[in-house]
């Protein structure tokens, strides 16, 4: 979205650092 | 010392190439630390935090879960090449808190705590309905086809007696009505077409172990036993396991006993 002059736009998706990526399945 | 400040540590994302290394000589440790039960797999890094350690060195307090393998404790197979087991299998889940420091690009477990759980049975029924589910180890079914199968196994052995060392896992199957195991042994000191008294038997100083899987099925006219045993190779006499405090790892299975041996040791093959 355009960001209104002295607004902060957020940078974009914030990387969620954690849990990880599942490597085989989750139960 | 300055206050440092923030929380003290340092945030890392569990996908960092940096959080894997270190997860995966955590699961290392546990596996050449496994005494009973099955060797486990990296699954997902839950939470990781990098603390500064005086005077160097950086120690990762880190969270993550693991899936069991098809490859017992003790089997020299690397642990690399173990498949997980399937979910119709009924899987099993290991959650593990590890302190892992990190010292001149090396990585070495300080604290390791594990525990481990069946997937739960509605879980197994929605991938695979008809799959037979873990049974309780107690059951008599499980004792029973358990010394059947390792009745006929020392029966065609013409070499040592094997006794039992732990029975690994077993499931009812529903159809055709019959108990599958998977059990530990380990070689005594008697002759297995002269033993009289098995109470007598001693296992041997170099310890020799064999993985066994059976089903025993239910016939109109008795019973049937198939039993498959694969022998590891002779383990070299072990100096007693670290006691003096040093965190070894909450077992995911019972008991404690000799650390797994080396990866490059020949497998001797499966005897039937």
């Amino acid at each position: 979205g355009v960001g209104q002059p002295g607004v902060a736009v957020p940078a974009g998706p914030v990387v969620r650092p954690c849990p990880g990526r599942i490597r085989h399945f989750k139960i | 010392a300055p206050h440092i400040p923030g929380p003290g540590y340092r945030e890392l994302n569990c996908d960092d190439p940096e959080t894997e290394q270190a997860a995966l000589a955590a699961v290392d440790y546990i596996n050449s630390n496994l005494l009973r039960g099955y060797k486990h797999a990296l699954n997902q890094i839950d939470k990781v935090k990098v603390w500064p350690r005086r005077p160097t060195g950086e120690v990762f307090e880190i969270e993550i879960d693991t899936l069991e393998t098809t490859c017992y404790a003790l089997d020299p197979t690397p642990a690399a090449n173990c498949s997980v087991r399937k979910l119709e299998q009924h899987a099993v889940e290991g959650d593990c808190d590890f302190h892992v420091l990190k010292q001149d690009g090396q990585f070495s477990v300080l604290f390791a705590k594990c525990d481990s759980s069946p997937d739960s049975a509605e879980d197994v029924r929605k991938v695979c309905p008809d799959c037979p589910l873990l049974a309780p180890l107690n059951d008599s079914r499980v004792a029973h086809a358990v010394e059947a199968a390792l009745a006929a196994f020392n029966a065609r052995n013409n070499g040592s007696y094997y006794q039992l060392v732990e029975v690994a896992r077993a499931q009812i199957v529903p159809l055709p009505v019959s108990t599958y195991v998977e059990f530990a042994v380990a070689a005594t000191d008697c002759v297995a077409n002269e033993v009289t008294d098995p109470a007598n038997c001693n296992l041997l100083a170099e310890k020799q172990y064999g993985f066994c899987k059976s089903t025993l099925t239910q016939k109109v006219a008795g019973e049937d036993v198939a039993v498959t045993c694969t022998v590891f190779p002779t383990q070299p006499v072990l100096p007693q396991l670290l006691t003096d405090g040093t965190n070894v790892p909450t077992p995911m299975v019972a008991s404690a006993g000799p650390a797994s041996p080396p990866a490059a040791a020949v497998m001797v093959g499966p005897m039937v």
